[in-house]
């Protein structure tokens, strides 16, 4: 059965909405199909404030020291993160390749603004992942609309605002549906 | 509703908050 969603403490600074922290880590050989996908995704918690959330933060791995196959997800209560989730059917997300050893400071550059309603687009954003892989980490920021060019370009420049990485860092825009068409997950 | 911004400097402020302990 669902969780009744949390409610600021006393004397604590609330969201603009609350969140749930996601952990999944690939087993090694199997297939990534959307089930197991599902099966891997493991809730932390959710929190509404911003107290709550460093409680959180301050018990989980950072995500530079997480080995293997290992990812983070950070949701906006009530959206699953997956890409067949009502809020995200129609959505996309940018993405980010970092190279190792960004993938921390990045990770938490990308989240408080994302908490802080930095990005000013409304109810577009959904949430963020941060992917841990071998060869170089992805971070990615997944918003409703794939559609609306206005509302993706925006956070597009804030994102790379708030990333404060070089001005050469490849950014790449891609749509649930087509990650759904070509069954790539990283 | 009413937006809830909070910027950077703010959040980390928040996290050496006696509430945060």
């Amino acid at each position: 059965p669902p969780r009744p969603s949390p409610k600021p403490g006393p004397g604590e600074h609330p969201l603009q909405f609350n969140y749930s922290l996601w952990f999944s880590r690939k087993s090694p050989g199997k297939h990534s199909t959307a089930t197991s996908y599902d099966q891997n995704l493991k809730l932390v918690g959710t929190f509404a404030s911003v107290e709550q959330f460093w409680k959180y933060y301050a018990h989980i791995v950072r995500p530079s020291d997480l080995t293997g196959h290992s990812d983070y997800h950070l949701f906006k209560e009530g959206i699953r993160p997956m890409w067949e989730d009502s809020a995200n059917n129609k959505g996309g997300k940018w993405i980010v390749r970092l190279k190792k050893g960004l993938a921390s400071r990045c990770w938490e550059n990308l989240i408080l603004a994302m908490l802080g309603e930095q990005f000013m687009v409304g109810e577009e954003i959904c949430g963020a992942v941060i992917s841990i892989r071998y060869q170089e980490d992805i971070l990615s920021l997944w918003n409703r609309t794939a559609s609306d060019q206005q509302t993706t370009s925006r956070i597009r420049d804030t994102l790379k605002r708030v990333l404060n990485l070089p001005p050469n860092t490849i950014m790449e825009y891609k749509t649930h549906n087509d990650s759904i068409k070509d069954n790539s997950s990283f | 509703g009413t937006k809830i911004f909070y910027d950077r400097h703010f959040l980390l402020k928040c996290r050496n908050s006696p509430l945060t302990k």
